[in-house]
């Protein structure tokens, strides 16, 4: 089970790592990624927030606001997500997705549970929360995707967007349960099979947040790279919506390679309160998991 | 959807902002405009003689929002933008047929 | 209630609030724009060569109203606010569905 | 009649402009303001400490028209004014009851 606490680690660290790296780059495209940086690859802040080094945004924000509501109820708590998501909108964070604004807001005015069907929300900002989902029922897939969508329906409620997420989640449990790279790869081929428009073999190097763009990114990246900083340096330096690719990466590579895997010099640049934090949800999240053993 | 119209006294623009961003709302566009009404302006000394400048600095907030958003926000501008004093401003809802976001060609409520 | 929004040119605004508070009216609000149209601005030399700049200053009036004094105003910038020349502007009249007056509450044409 | 304002980002005025004289649109009136929403101001160094602006300069342009043109327009004014990065702005369309030209006091859509 130690291996199965240092992978749930490595998958949030993965996740707060990419989104850090990511938002530096985020909306540029890679010819002014490469005629400013070369090849972007230290953890530097900046970007369209101003970010300082080391800071996150939304993507990891809005998972540990997750994994907080859950953690202190001791379970899956969809209105106590919803609460901590107000009180995170409140908070006046950094940057907030236009689409989980208004999910959030509906709740806080009318205490809907569950944004209704729309065109326009197949982005990517239900799948960036899936870290903590995926962690809390680690060797419960049906748990897992049952979670998935109504976590993603607060915000968002598109057929795209769900299944996005409930690949991930599958993504990671695999990942953390050490399976091997075929084995991903035949989880992807499904949600291909599933909806044609994620293929990703002739990738175009579309990246924006788009669900199926920031996926063909992610998996692009992720089968045609050997280890967690060699697959977030290849996404973050793809641009559009890079803190999301990144955050996404981040975690099916850090659940896959582990925690040895990720550079010390990014650990270590991450900010303190947020690596501090999301190791430890990780941990207790993994510990609340059917794979504990605890009865 | 409703666009919001909301002339206030200038050092009440951070309040009313605050105020709505606790509703969750960030999204506005300000000018800079001169009432008239009956607050007086101030004198001026211009070559010895007293001028009254006759109009005022404003600042106008427009705010477009979802139909069933206007009264609490309304009550909420109204509540951080006033002082009891003369010229505290005025708020003017008019209706808005058609909205869209230019980044994304996003329409209607969604496009806010 | 009525938006009655005016762009005039700007050394018109006193001749056109003096006639309007002749009719009482008092309260608007007041800003600076640009104006674009047929007429032409005028041209500037800058660096040696000669630019049009293609932009006209015009002050835009707003006023709202109550909707039984449209056609009196309207008619009464119409005719203060004319030269004849081109770029005289235009008038625009438009809805109001609610008016609140920030100092005290009050709703409706009261407010105003 | 249509009123069309389209908050856009400064420099694309003159591509906005130049698209809608295509159309055989030169009339509009234009002003400056300032846009909150997602897009961050830059930060600037005072007195030793680093404060983000938290507004965004924009360009809001006024455009009354006949209303069999409005599709048209709203689609022009997207597709020219977007870059695909945040901040590029709304367009919002409301009614306009009547139109005047003050230099001939002709009404309604031959006024525009
Ligand atoms: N009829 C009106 N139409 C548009 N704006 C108005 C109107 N009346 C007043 N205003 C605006 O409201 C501001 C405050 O009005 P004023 O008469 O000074 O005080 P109060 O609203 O407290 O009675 C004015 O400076 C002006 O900007
Ligand atoms: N379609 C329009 N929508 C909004 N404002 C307009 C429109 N057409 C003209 N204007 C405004 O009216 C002003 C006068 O227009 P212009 O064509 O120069 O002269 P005239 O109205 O005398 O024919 C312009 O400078 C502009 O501010
Ligand atoms: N609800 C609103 N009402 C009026 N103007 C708005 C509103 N929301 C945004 N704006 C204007 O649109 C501009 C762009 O909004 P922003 O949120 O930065 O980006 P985007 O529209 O690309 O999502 C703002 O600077 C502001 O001028
Ligand atoms: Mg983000
Ligand atoms: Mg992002």
């Amino acid at each position: 089970f130690d291996t199965v606490l240092a992978r749930a680690r490595a998958t949030y660290l993965g996740l707060a790592i990419g989104d850090a790296l990511g938002a530096t780059t985020e909306f540029m495209t890679p010819g002014e990624i490469k005629a400013q940086f070369k090849v972007h690859r230290k953890i530097i802040g900046g970007g369209w927030l101003y970010l300082k080094p080391g800071q996150v945004t939304d993507d990891t924000e809005m998972s540990i606001a997750l994994g907080r509501a859950v953690l202190s109820s001791g379970g899956w708590d969809l209105q106590g997500i919803a609460d901590n998501f107000v009180t995170w909108m409140r908070s006046k964070p950094v940057d907030i997705g236009s689409t989980c604004r208004r999910g959030i807001r509906d709740y806080m005015l009318k205490g809907q549970l569950e944004t209704p069907y729309n065109d326009w929300d197949a982005g990517n900002g239900a799948a960036m929360r899936m870290a903590p989902v995926a962690l809390l029922t680690l060797g419960d897939e049906e748990a897992m995707s049952r979670f998935a969508i109504s976590q993603a329906h607060l915000t968002h409620n598109h057929p795209l967007s769900d299944a996005a997420c409930i690949t991930i989640g599958r993504m990671i449990h695999q990942a953390i349960g050490s399976c091997d790279r075929f084995q991903l790869h035949a989880t992807t081929r499904e949600l291909v099979a599933e909806y044609k428009s994620f293929r990703f073999n002739k990738y175009q190097g579309n990246a924006s947040s788009y669900v199926v763009d920031t996926l063909q990114t992610v998996f692009h990246y992720f089968f045609t790279t050997a280890d967690f900083e060699e697959c977030l340096v290849a996404v973050v330096n793809q641009g559009g919506d890079a803190d999301t690719t990144g955050a996404i990466a981040g975690m099916i590579a850090g659940a896959f390679y582990g925690l040895d895997a990720i550079p010390l010099r990014w650990l270590k640049k991450l900010n303190r309160d947020v690596r501090i934090e999301v190791e430890q949800q990780a941990v207790d999240l993994a510990k609340l998991s059917p794979w504990s053993g605890d009865p | 959807m409703k666009k919001v119209e909301c002339i206030i006294k200038p050092f009440k623009l951070d309040d009313v902002k605050t105020a709505l961003s606790d509703l969750g709302i960030a999204g506005m566009t300000v000018s800079e405009v001169r009432g008239f009404g009956r607050q007086k302006g101030h004198t001026e000394l211009y070559r010895g003689a007293e001028y009254q400048i006759d109009f005022i600095p404003k600042v106008k907030i427009d705010l477009v929002i979802p139909e069933d958003q206007v009264n609490e926000v309304v009550e909420l501008v109204q509540k951080e933008a006033c002082t009891g004093r003369i010229g505290d401003g005025k708020i003017f809802v008019s209706d808005v047929g058609q909205a869209v976001r230019i980044r994304t060609g996003e329409t209607g409520p969604e496009s806010l």
